[in-house]
């Protein structure tokens, strides 16, 4: 599969 | 391997929070393979810490290797870590640079 959008992946903690 | 990196940097974060206060982006099969920090919250742990910094990626959590986790698992492993109560601290291992290595 084609790299994701890495800006679509942004996790808060 | 991350200690091979002369540039890599041991941060140990105390709890001093009830929340960690960072945000990570990227991860395995990104354009950003490793986490990076995007965002520290004024109040949370890491911020109390003072030496994570915005755009630092991290290679290592409490000695185990982000490298080749995806963005989900690399998530799961930082949010257990602080949630762990074994342990009042959680150590990152940094880089201010972008390697993917």
């Amino acid at each position: 599969s084609p790299p994701k959008d890495y800006e679509d992946e942004v996790t808060f903690f | 391997p991350g200690l091979l990196d002369p540039t890599s940097q041991l941060v140990r974060v105390g709890k001093s929070a009830t929340t960690l206060g960072i945000a990570i982006e990227g991860g395995a099969n990104t354009r950003q393979p490793l986490p990076r920090i995007v965002t520290i919250q004024r109040g949370g742990s890491a911020h109390n810490c003072g030496q994570l910094r915005v755009g630092q990626v991290i290679l290592e959590v409490n000695g185990v290797s982000l490298r080749g986790r995806e963005h989900r698992d690399a998530a799961r492993l930082i949010a257990e870590a602080f949630k762990n109560k074994e342990r009042d601290h959680v150590d990152f291992l940094v880089t201010e640079f972008n390697v993917a290595l």
